[in-house]
């Protein structure tokens, strides 16, 4: 059991490791709290953004937080792959250097599982491969497909549906 | 093995039409003005791979799946979903698999059925394993959800990755 | 006791019912669940969005509930005004639209109370009369104030940091 | 009454240097990239006018506020609010009324000051009523937590109205 949980483990934490410093230039890696007894502890998620020192994942800012959500749980689909993946709106509060970077990840990593992405973002829809514009007509929702974001600014989507 | 298509039909905002989503393969973004129905989306594929709790589906029983405008008696949400399974992530040798499920009226109770073919939910949980929700759900981040994965505790954090041997 | 509260329960549902309508052209009111025994039942917030039903603020969209939750806020200010609000990315999960209604509304009603709201969206820097772009220099926090909103865009100030 | 200025010293993300953000009346925007510095502005503000409890300043304890790099045994938080008091909101003959919170050391004490004099918490509890934060603390909105306000349900939306009164 140890053995399984610590291959498991290394495994998550060199990817969160390698996935974090290409996406941020920082540094993100795994701790254990207690190497001698595994299961006795936890395990810590320790996290330094460019020009920061390093603290636990808590205590980053909202939009770092999603940053390193975002690596951990793609570190985790190292481990077992779904086969897809639900996304809800997951770059909100991101500035705009932080959207490109989670897109960008997300574009990548979409290669191995399938990323249905709810998003209000240019920047985020511009990157997929395939967008649905969906708007209220009557009360009831509708759903139009575009092949290519150029076709289709967001705002005109929403203009659609009033 | 990847979501090819969804078809709604009763559920939330989607009215007594059969509303049809084709999928792809890679990133598929949803967009549109706030309140169009887009979590609504994620919502029945939810529903569709046998979700039990009303509140994972943001409403607080059952019956307030039914769309709002169906009158209580006649009232009926299917949804079905189909995975690809060229690669056979599925333990079927079909190139489609189709899930749909259903709920009626009243009762609340719902019905599954596999590739056309009524089916119990207990069979088909072991046979879609692969499609069914990860272990902790954590391929599905609902809206506002995203910043909790980093408050997790190291408890929690160690559990997950336990839970996935 | 029963008098006091209705007279400020009418007046935070008179508020509720004329911003709202203002604001998205849809109707939201107050109601008791029991107008026999007032404090045996709650106060429910009833919405209806142009072209929808009404329901509970419970069901609606995170969009929609954002802008709901801000017309309860500020008619609550009309019964017991407060010096200040501090609002942090109240706009994150609003479109282009909602975005424009929300700063139009706490535009209008920062004339009584001051708002301080921090926000990523260059629509809702561009509505206020003081603006402070904060970046990071070697982990410490720097600030640095702007007159006017089309003097600095978002991008120039997120820039300025790196 | 409404802010006319903040200082801050060795708060969080602000280091060893009196950071000064004058205020003014209507509506004020912080804008920056992530992991700037704008929560900690608001949270700052909290801490002057008397926030108890470390997790509504997103730290798990007091000691966590201090700057990183200071030296556990010099470290020093400050932060002052001044309050534009013409409308003499704040039942004080002043013009202008600064609240400073200072905490030290390892003890996580605060002391405050009232236009540079030292008083007890409870003495300025009483007088800064109006500035301190509203029943229920609705006038201050934390990133993320706008839409709880809509989930709220019936009985909690009635005690707040009753809490006004
Ligand atoms: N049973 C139902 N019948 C009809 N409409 C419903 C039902 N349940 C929910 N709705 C409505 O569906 C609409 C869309 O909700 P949804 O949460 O999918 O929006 P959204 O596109 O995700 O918006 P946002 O961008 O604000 O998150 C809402 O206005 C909601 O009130
Ligand atoms: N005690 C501390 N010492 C130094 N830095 C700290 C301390 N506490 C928090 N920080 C750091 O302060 C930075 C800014 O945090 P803050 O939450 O204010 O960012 P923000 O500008 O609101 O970002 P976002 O747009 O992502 O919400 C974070 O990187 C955080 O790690
Ligand atoms: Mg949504
Ligand atoms: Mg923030």
């Amino acid at each position: 059991k140890k053995e399984m949980f610590m291959e498991a483990y290394n495994r998550v934490d060199s990817d969160i490791r390698a996935t974090f410093a290409r996406l941020t230039g920082g540094t993100a890696h795994l701790e254990l709290e207690n190497p001698d007894d595994v299961f006795a502890g936890g395990v810590m998620l320790l996290v330094a953004f460019p020009g920061k020192v390093a603290r636990e994942s808590t205590a980053l800012s909202g939009g770092e937080k999603t940053i390193t959500a975002t690596v951990f749980l793609l570190a985790l689909q190292s481990l077992k792959p779904s086969p897809f993946y639900l996304m809800d709106e997951v770059d909100a509060h991101l500035d705009a250097q932080n959207t490109e970077r989670l897109s960008k990840v997300l574009t990548e990593r979409s290669q191995n599982s399938q990323i249905i992405m709810v998003t209000l973002k240019d920047s985020t829809v511009a990157k997929a491969s395939l967008i649905y514009g969906v708007y209220p007509r009557q009360g009831v929702s509708q759903v139009v497909k575009y092949r290519n974001p150029s076709q289709v600014p967001l705002a005109q989507i929403a203009a659609e549906g009033s | 093995v990847h979501i090819k298509k969804l078809e709604v039909y009763g559920f939330k905002s989607f009215g007594f039409r059969n509303t049809v989503v084709h999928f792809e393969n890679g990133l598929v973004a949803i967009t549109g003005p706030n309140g169009s129905g887009k979590s609504n989306i994620l919502d029945a594929i939810m529903f569709a791979i046998g979700e039990n709790s009303p509140k994972a589906m943001r409403v607080d029983k059952f019956q307030s799946l039914f769309h709002d405008s169906q009158n209580p008696g006649h009232r009926l949400v299917r949804v079905s979903i189909t995975f690809d399974n060229l690669d056979r992530g599925i333990p079927m040798d079909e190139d489609t698999v189709t899930l749909t499920r259903e709920m009626e009226g009243l009762t609340g109770d719902s019905q599954y059925l596999l590739n056309g073919k009524k089916v119990s939910k207990t069979a088909i949980m072991e046979l879609l394993e692969v499609v069914l929700s990860a272990p902790n759900k954590l391929n599905i981040v609902q809206q506002g959800m995203i910043t909790r994965i980093s408050e997790l505790n190291s408890e929690e954090r160690r559990k997950i990755i336990e839970d996935i041997v």
